[in-house]
Parts: structure tokens; C-alpha cells; sequence
């Protein structure tokens, strides 16, 4: 039988327990959280936390805490690259970073984050209808944010209708950064599954070196979301969704031909398996579908409608 | 039907490495 191979052991050094914690420890504020905060409702759940929404003791600006439980994170160093790419990079389509604590004694990090009150795109996609030009402000909103954080070397690796935030001004706001990668100059690829099976580009699930185009690609699986409402195959278990995208590449739209030239175009310029073929985000706000987005105040609706449903 | 639901949510999550179905 072929002699089958052991992967070899990844070069990166693994950070220790101990390492994680310091680097934890210097990036949070001194202090308890639970003396400056009312923390009152669950907002949400997510594979590194839960998200509440909190009160400062002091003022009245609702913030969102994120907090994390350390002893079963599978990726601990991830949270420091997640708080340091928060703490660093701001721009006005990416949540804002106020503030971190390191709760040791119960090996807790606590995040603090501006608080959006229209909720995650992903009610407003699976309870209401958007039109094209809805669609294309989100888009244009999400990819003003991309664009960004691609020309300073970050790959956000989990693009999804779950990490896009909606505010009821009808702001559109990214987040989640704890799986982003930092591409620096020689290591200009990464390699490691991450992300979300139904919205991972064919070059992910295909284990191949993937840059910031994969980015791209999430952001048409995401437009998919906006018009049908999920993401393609998520009645599928995921690992036959990862095998559909590394089989099929570009999945089938429903009524894409009812859709305006403008639009079917921008999504094969997204969903163009190819990866040195698929467009970036530099050319995608270029694209002449932007010139269709409304204003944004017009998502409004649909977040109260979302929001009642 | 709430383990159904669970499963439904889980489906969402981000995944970090490859899992142990894989």
C-alpha cells in the first residue's frame, strides 16, 4: 500500500497558554467590566462567544460586549490578532472597537464594541425581499469596508450575512475579526480551513494557498443571501456543501436571467472560480451595478419589518 | 424539533481548521 505521508507539522511556532494570556492581558484595559457595565440582554451566539447588549454606569451610549470563554476557544491567539485588527484599523463600515478585558480569575476576555440597533443582515435577508438597488448599497457598504482592510494586508476569511451589522440609519457595518488573517510580505497566501462551509470560496475547500480574493467570492455567496434569501446548499450537511463548491464552483442562481444585466454580471465577476480571473475589490466598486444602490436610509423597512417578524 | 434547530444554527458557524468530519 502507498506509505501515506504525515502532514508535515506547521512551521508556526503554537503560541503557549501562557504567551496567549500575556498578549491578552497587555491588549485589555486594567480593571473589572462588571463595575462599569450593566450588561442585560443575550443578543446573539457564536462559535467563539455570546454578544450582550450592555449599559456604561456611567453615560447612556449602549455598547455590545462580546465575551469569550478562553478554556475551550480552539484558536486562542486568534482573539489577539481580533482585538489588535479592532484596535488598529477603523473606518466608518467596520464596527468600532471601544474597549477589552482580560478577566483572569474566570479566564474570561471581555470585548466592548459599539451597539448597532437594526440587528444582523442575516433577519433582514431571511424574513424580507430586497430589491437591486437595496442589495447594492449593502454590497457597496460591505466592499468600501473590504477594501480597506485588503490594502492594509487583512483577509477577513468569514464573510457572511451573520457578521454584517445594520444600524436603523440604514449604517452598514462589518464584524467578527477573529478569524482574519494578516498577510505579510513573504507570506503573502494562507493555507488553514477557515470561515463558514456555505459561503468558503472552491480555492478553501480545495485546501490550495488562498489571498484576499476569497473575500470576494464570499461577498457573491452573500448576494445569494440577499436575493434567495440563504446561502446555496444550506439544506445540505456541510461537508456535502464543501463538496459541491470544490466540484461545481459557481452554484446555480435561481431566476438569474430576471435579474438586471448589471447585477448578473457583477455576480459572475464575484463567483468566477478562477481565482486570478475573479474580480477585486478595487474593480467591484468601480462596477456600474453600484451606480444603482439607494439610499441607504430605504433599508429602514425592512429592518422593522424584520425586526417584527 | 430544537435539536433540529440547534443543528440548523450550528450550520452557521465559523469553522476553524478542518473539523472532525472532515
Amino acid at each position: 500500500a502507498e506509505v501515506i505521508q504525515r502532514r508535515p507539522k506547521s512551521q508556526k511556532k503554537n503560541m503557549s497558554d501562557d504567551e496567549i494570556n500575556e498578549g491578552l492581558r497587555s491588549l485589555a484595559s486594567p480593571g473589572d467590566p462588571t463595575s462599569k457595565y450593566t450588561v442585560s440582554k443575550k443578543l446573539g451566539a457564536g462559535a467563539s462567544g455570546c454578544v450582550y447588549m450592555a449599559k456604561p454606569k456611567e453615560g447612556d451610549a449602549v455598547v455590545a460586549i462580546k465575551s469569550m470563554d478562553l478554556t475551550n476557544q480552539p484558536k486562542k491567539e486568534l482573539l489577539i490578532t481580533e482585538i489588535e485588527v479592532m484596535k488598529t484599523y477603523r473606518h466608518q463600515n467596520i464596527v468600532n472597537f471601544l474597549d477589552c478585558y482580560f478577566l483572569s480569575e474566570k479566564s474570561e476576555l471581555w470585548v466592548v464594541m459599539e451597539y448597532l440597533d437594526g440587528g444582523a443582515l442575516t433577519d433582514v435577508v431571511t424574513e424580507t425581499i430586497m430589491n437591486e438597488g437595496q442589495i447594492a448599497a449593502v454590497t457597496r457598504e460591505c466592499l468600501q469596508a473590504l477594501n480597506y482592510l485588503h490594502s492594509k494586508g487583512i483577509i477577513h476569511r468569514d464573510i457572511k450575512s451573520d457578521n454584517v451589522l445594520l444600524g436603523m440609519n440604514g449604517s452598514v457595518k462589518l464584524t467578527d475579526f477573529g478569524f482574519c488573517a494578516q498577510l505579510s510580505g513573504d507570506n503573502s497566501k494562507r493555507q488553514t480551513m477557515v470561515g463558514t462551509p456555505y459561503w468558503m470560496a472552491p480555492e478553501v475547500v480545495s485546501r490550495k494557498h488562498y489571498g484576499k480574493k476569497v473575500d470576494v467570492w464570499s461577498m457573491g455567496i452573500m448576494i445569494i443571501e440577499m436575493l434567495e434569501g440563504e446561502p446555496p446548499y444550506l439544506n445540505e450537511t456541510p461537508l456535502k456543501a464543501i463538496y459541491r463548491i470544490a466540484t461545481k464552483g459557481k452554484p446555480e442562481i435561481k431566476n438569474f436571467e430576471k435579474l438586471s444585466k448589471l447585477l448578473q454580471n457583477f455576480i459572475d465577476r464575484t463567483l468566477e472560480v478562477e481565482v486570478d480571473t475573479r474580480a477585486d475589490t478595487d474593480e467591484l466598486l468601480l462596477h456600474d451595478f453600484m451606480k444603482c444602490a439607494k439610499d441607504l436610509k430605504t433599508l429602514r423597512p425592512l429592518i422593522v419589518a424584520a425586526k417584527q417578524a | 424539533a430544537k435539536s433540529k434547530h440547534r443543528y440548523q444554527r450550528k450550520k452557521r458557524y465559523t469553522m476553524v481548521g478542518s473539523p472532525y468530519w472532515m
